[in-house]
């Protein structure tokens, strides 16, 4: 699961 | 991914997509604004550095090779090509974006959530997008009517950072460590600058009229 602070938005 | 944030990238590949149906087939950009056009791939281009960096999924890589692609083929359009180019209102689109990009940038350079190259113009390009909207808006209400096709087109793209928005609500209260504030703030800013648009937008759909924002 990628860590949500990294940028995983567009 | 959650449907709030599916559903504002598709929002978002929509309203890119009906630019890109209003240009091609009318073979014009009036009421385009160039200067949000450029200050959209630039928001691109500083964000989407790490395209080649960190994979995250597919879906991440494909959308930002079609958000880059799309915003520097509009651009070239609208300067280049030897048609659409002749219909760009260039006297009246004459918002000062430059002062825009040095504002976010030294913003970006004192707000952000790491002092390195990739986090300071990842947070440019956050800030950038928030005002992008602007030499657009004041086009639109120095041009007065507004075509369906360019109204319809910054309708999706004030609508996609709204369903963001929600996306930030439901990661917060679902994931523990979820801190986004510089997206969620600029992205309430984005939003906001959207408002009278939105109400005029409304009010046209609900009379059936044209949409004419007040000069």
């Amino acid at each position: 699961e990628v860590q949500s602070s990294a940028k995983d938005e567009l | 991914m959650n449907i709030f944030r599916f559903l504002g990238d598709m929002t978002h590949l929509i309203s890119i997509l009906i630019l890109l149906l209003k240009i091609y087939a009318t073979k014009s950009c009036s009421g385009i604004s160039l200067k949000t056009q450029e200050l959209y791939a630039l928001v691109f281009l500083a964000r989407y550095l790490d395209l080649f960096t960190d994979f995250i999924s597919v879906y991440n890589s494909v959308m930002k090779v079609v958000f880059i692609a799309s915003s520097l083929a509009i651009v070239w359009c609208m300067r280049r090509h030897r048609v659409v180019r002749r219909s760009y209102d260039k006297e009246l689109d004459t918002f000062r974006h430059y002062f825009l990009v040095a504002a976010c940038l030294a913003l970006a350079l004192l707000v952000q959530e790491k002092f390195t190259f990739l986090e300071v113009l990842w947070a440019f390009s956050i800030y950038l997008e928030a005002v992008a909207i602007l030499p657009q808006l004041v086009l639109l209400q120095r041009s007065g009517n507004v075509d369906n096709l360019t109204g319809q087109y910054v309708f999706f793209l004030g609508a996609y950072r709204a369903f963001y928005i929600l996306n930030w609500i439901y990661r917060y209260f679902t994931e523990t460590h979820f801190s986004r504030w510089i997206s969620c703030v600029s992205g309430l800013v984005q939003t906001a600058l959207y408002a009278d648009f939105f109400y005029y937008y409304f009010i046209s759909w609900k009379n059936n009229s044209k949409l004419q924002l007040p000069a």
